[in-house]
């Protein structure tokens, strides 16, 4: 290994206005990742600055961050990262807790949401009971049970036949008609069709924009 | 839920010659995976038999199965299942300890196995420290690296960009010319057209064949 740090994320200058669905798109290892997590208050850059709604993050504490992230992000994890212990409508329910919700309600709401990605009858099947595309459909139905007004999503359909992945595309698609913003890694050339912008990263580096 | 129990697989009833090239194809929550882990010899079906080079696998105990396993069969999961706290190379040597050779020819070959999917300059990187796409590499890679008989790849190319991709599938084309047996779940219509021959499950049955 040579002296020189790896660069994952290289003098990135972006903009997302409200309402926008951006793709981004770029080979495996090429920073997609760690925007992403940067955009979502999940890690904090080396040097630089990142506004969200027009407020610095880099002033806020970690309790701070933590509810500014509760209250206006929805994340679909590349990984899941769901909870094994808890069922799906539990791991889908878990952002309202930060949000005082009652547990019933907040079971109801579960469920609506694991409905309308075709899993209301796995609600109660744990992680481990759950196909590695039925659990990406949990990730999703996670990230937007909150109805948040920014949903961050890495590779949402990576597991998911043709027609599961075109149900969570047209989720989408209503989400952005509905005014939400959307920035969605992927490395599916349609799915990339279906956003208003497309930003490609390689080697940590915007190398195109539109 | 119902009194009846769910039925993963249904009636499932396959051939597969050596040196042929299947691909298994179907919805999320079809029973692909449940199909490649008892043909991976890492789960036993509640009925029926499995005979893998005529011999029926019932009659092995665990630790039977265990070595019939790493003798002739790679394995690569959907969700990757590295050991977190070894590097790339370290992962990708494993099936060779239990082959019994030594430590510097284990490493020495993981990380060729490694370059073989461009990931050289990542052999020491953990899990933690490498991109979804790269962890998937290493999977691949670890699967290979015993040169097995049989391989069983389940969605090995999920995560990866369109160039990827390819590296991988055309690494899979040169193990098939060499005689290779490989069974593939993917959910990439291309992917699938590389293959020998396409089965297609729904619901846990057989609904096409060739
Ligand atoms: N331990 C379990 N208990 C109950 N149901 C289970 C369990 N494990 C899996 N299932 C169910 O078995 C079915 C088949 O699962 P499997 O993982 O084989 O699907 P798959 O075809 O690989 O799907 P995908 O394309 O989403 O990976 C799914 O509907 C799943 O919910
Ligand atoms: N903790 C770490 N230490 C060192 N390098 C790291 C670490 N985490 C990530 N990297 C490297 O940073 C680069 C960018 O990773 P990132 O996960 O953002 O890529 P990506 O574009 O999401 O890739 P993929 O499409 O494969 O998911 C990769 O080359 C990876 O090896
Ligand atoms: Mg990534
Ligand atoms: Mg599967």
């Amino acid at each position: 290994m040579g002296e020189r740090p790896l660069l994952a994320l290289d003098r990135v200058d972006l903009q997302v206005r409200q309402g926008e669905w951006v793709a981004l798109i770029g080979p495996s290892g090429s920073g997609k990742s760690t925007l992403l997590a940067i955009l979502g208050l999940l890690d904090r850059p080396s040097s630089g600055s990142y506004l969200l709604d027009g407020q610095p993050v880099e002033k806020l504490d970690d309790l701070a961050l933590a509810r500014v992230r509760n209250r206006r992000l929805g994340f679909v994890f590349q990984a899941f990262n769901l909870l094994p212990g808890l069922r799906a409508d539990e791991n889908v329910a878990l952002p309202l807790r930060y949000a005082g919700v009652s547990r019933p309600e907040r079971l109801a709401r579960a469920r609506a949401a694991l409905e309308r990605v075709g899993l209301g009858d796995r609600a109660n099947h744990k992680p481990g009971e759950l196909s590695g595309g039925q659990c990406q459909r949990v990730a999703v139905a996670r990230a937007l049970v909150s109805d948040p007004a920014v949903i961050l999503a890495d590779e949402p359909t990576g597991n998911l036949d043709s027609s599961s992945g075109a149900a969570v595309l047209e989720l989408f698609r209503e989400l952005h008609r509905a005014g939400r913003t959307i920035v969605m890694v992927t490395h599916d050339p349609d799915i990339a069709r279906s956003a208003d912008r497309r930003v490609a990263l390689a080697d940590g580096r915007v190398v195109s924009d539109g």
